[in-house]
């Protein structure tokens, strides 16, 4: 039986997505079959696994179109054990809207994630940045969920209103399991994110707060641009080191 | 008569809580009565602004919930000309869908710019991230918007989808103006972030991209958590300078 793990923030840009693509490309790299789903109609995780491109490759908000069939946009990936469901067209601000309605009121999130979980997938599910509705749709069919937690100020003040929502949602999912605050972007050589993560690890209980963190490396955001996981293009990267490490911690409560 | 200019971004962490912050208080260091609007529920303008501390103090949320009247929530700041609307309490997530529900549907946001532009304010207004309908609600009040966006790989692709809501918008409201696009966090020493401000640069019409750009700074993270402005914490900053100079840019067209 697989197993769904949400990556959630409030705070934008502290690394959902870089986190969701990494992470699904090492437990992949275990031999764990994975399938990385992207619920955030921005539909950035194309442009991390090299299906950028222009326009938008059908995807999750097609489905719920109801002009594709799930078993044809579920993508392969260069990684044998990974398999991509990208967010798919959502173009314009009305298309949003529809998006999000029929993300919250179709059952297919919800049968998708079971069929992947019967067939023995970890899914790993990239989600909008706030408090929404949609993350909290994927928190209520979630076993998992970890929190990327940039090393910045008031990083630790931003993070009350997700964990809070966690919360909310484990009273009416009892199977959701926080596995941990993963601090991201610390960046060497810059006093105040070091300072900030020294202030995040003696603030935070310890099983709150994952022992691997991942720093800010050149490295990260070159493979972004290249549109590959720096897991793959760099491994020997601190970054990349880290999101495997992190794998290695999650994979085996990952069943 | 004032005017309403809203900061929007698609992609999170962009900068548009401090492009609201920096530009507002430089507006009014130059004596034009400004009011700062926080409508993202994440309710970061109180921390970069200093009325941090714990919990929320009351604002937006709580005019639309009916608990405060709208006089008692616009606060007075250390500068004479500026003052504050906050986001107010919106703690969890059923909250956030109240909070939501009401900004869309009550006639409060649009009343509340109407006065303040009556009283020849301008209204900056910080949005949360993503395309979702607290920003076209508050799209289609404003008279001006501007688009940060950060300099890291695939910025440019991150901003269409706005881009396209920002046309939407002016179509039913035709005040709206596109005052430009304002490259963010570019970072001095990395060759990454400097490629992709010259690609932007390339890209883009020269009448889409404002000429100032905001460096990344050490000042502009410790002024955030010291609780300031950068532009009054540390003047002398790049940083500081580039949002005091694009004050002067747009001051002159918002009347
Ligand atoms: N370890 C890292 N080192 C350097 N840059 C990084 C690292 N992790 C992420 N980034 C960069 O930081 C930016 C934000 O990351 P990302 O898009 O993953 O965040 P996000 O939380 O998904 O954002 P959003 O809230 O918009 O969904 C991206 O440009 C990304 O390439
Ligand atoms: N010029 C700068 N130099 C250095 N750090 C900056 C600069 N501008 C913003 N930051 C930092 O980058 C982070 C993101 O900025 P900010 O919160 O303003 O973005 P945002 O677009 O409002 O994010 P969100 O999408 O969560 O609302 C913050 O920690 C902020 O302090
Ligand atoms: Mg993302
Ligand atoms: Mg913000």
């Amino acid at each position: 039986m697989g197993t769904v793990l949400a990556v959630v923030s409030q705070k934008g840009g502290v690394g959902k997505t870089t986190t969701a693509i990494n992470l699904s490309s090492a437990l992949a790299r275990r031999g764990r079959k994975t399938l990385l789903v992207d619920v955030d109609p921005q539909g950035a995780v194309r442009h991390g696994i090299g299906l950028g491109g222009t326009g938008q490759p059908p995807g999750l908000a097609d489905v719920l179109a109801g002009t594709h069939e799930l078993q044809d946009v579920v993508l392969p990936t260069p990684l044998p054990w990974l398999r991509v469901l990208l967010a798919g067209s959502v173009s314009d601000s009305a298309e949003h809207d529809s998006y999000r309605e029929r993300l919250n009121s179709s059952p297919t999130l919800g049968e998708l994630f079971e069929r992947a979980r019967t067939r023995g997938y970890i899914v790993v599910v990239d989600t909008p940045p706030g408090l929404g509705s949609v993350t909290r749709r994927v928190l209520s069919f979630s076993q998992h969920v970890i929190v990327p937690l940039q090393s910045e100020p008031l990083a630790l003040q931003t993070t009350t209103q997700i964990l809070r929502a966690i919360r909310d949602a484990s009273s009416t999912n009892s199977q959701l399991k926080l596995d941990g605050i993963l601090l991201t972007m610390v960046e060497e050589g810059n006093l105040v994110s070091q300072r900030v993560a020294a202030y995040v690890r003696e603030q935070l209980p310890r099983e709150l707060l994952f022992d691997v963190e991942i720093p800010r490396t050149m490295a990260s955001i070159d493979a972004f641009a290249a549109g590959q996981p720096v897991t793959l293009r760099a491994p020997d990267d601190l970054a990349a080191r880290a999101y495997v490490r992190l794998a290695e911690l999650l994979e085996p409560g990952l069943t």
